[in-house]
């Protein structure tokens, strides 16, 4: 038997927004310690890992481990269905080809569930080295979204220069050019407008907007969003979920032909 | 001009 419950169901709407435009599918591998989800987008270029501990959760139980594929555009569709307010409780038998989501509403007047059929997905899991990143940049996730936003319409990939100065941001196409350049943050009212920085040694790399643009997606999980970088490996864009998780993505970088 | 690398070739499968 598995059940998890979350008192609102604005979390999990949020992680489905943070994944959905990358993945189509995505099995979620749940254990006594909690649920993991770990993908390729369709092209193979970036990499989605979610992890949600168990005590994160309002009630969780996993008398065995299950690895439960499903349809993420389904799963969409009944989220949908739940109010934000509303708890949202996950339950599958053992072994069973079916999840159930459940929606009751604070007042426990509406409850509402719906079955979803599970996937057999091939699922290739890939193993992910502990790596100390030559920088690390934490900065307010929304000022970061608008970054990749506004530099994607200059050109289809991004160049991303960290030093101990500060981190900077450029595109260049047939418009022209942009550079943004944030500075680490001296002193600020609130921790999540702080940009920081971690340097060991300076790093220059390339990537696609369009990833670093599907990856803000999750900006609303977080304040703050943390880019670790070292030369010629991919990118870690991650973003915590308060006393939940997180979600990483890994984005290989563009290379010169 | 630039080559877009896959993840799959930084990571190794388990």
């Amino acid at each position: 038997m598995f059940e998890a419950r979350l008192i609102s169901a604005t979390i999990l709407k949020k992680i489905l927004d943070a994944i959905k435009d990358l993945l189509n599918e995505g099995t979620f591998d749940c254990s006594d310690s909690g649920i993991q989800l770990q993908a390729m987008d369709n092209s193979h270029v970036s990499l989605v890992s979610l992890t949600l501990r168990s005590d994160g959760f309002d009630k969780f139980r996993c008398d065995r481990n299950i690895s439960m594929g499903m349809n993420l555009g389904s799963m969409a569709k009944i989220l949908k269905c739940a109010n934000n307010d509303d708890t949202v409780t996950i339950k599958a038998q053992d072994n069973a080809d079916t999840v159930t989501f459940m929606f009751e509403s604070p007042n426990h007047e509406k409850v509402s569930d719906y079955e979803m059929k599970l996937m057999n997905l091939d699922q290739e899991h890939l193993g992910i080295p502990e790596t100390d990143y030559s920088c690390v940049v934490r900065m307010p996730s929304m000022e970061f979204a608008r970054i990749c936003r506004d530099l994607a319409q200059f050109s289809e990939s991004m160049l991303i220069c960290c030093t101990k100065e500060g981190v900077k941001f450029s595109a260049s196409g047939d418009v022209g050019s942009a550079n943004v350049k944030l500075a680490q943050t001296s002193s600020v009212d609130k921790e999540e407008e702080a940009v920081s920085i971690e340097m060991q040694e300076p790093v220059t790399l390339t990537f696609a907007c369009r990833y670093l643009n599907a990856f803000t997606k999750a900006s609303p999980l977080s304040g703050q969003v943390q880019l670790s970088m070292s030369a010629d490996v991919p990118l870690v864009v991650e973003y915590r979920i308060q006393d939940l998780g997180h979600i990483r993505y890994y984005l290989a970088p563009k290379i010169e032909d | 001009s630039e080559k877009q690398t896959t993840i799959g070739s930084y990571f190794s499968k388990v």
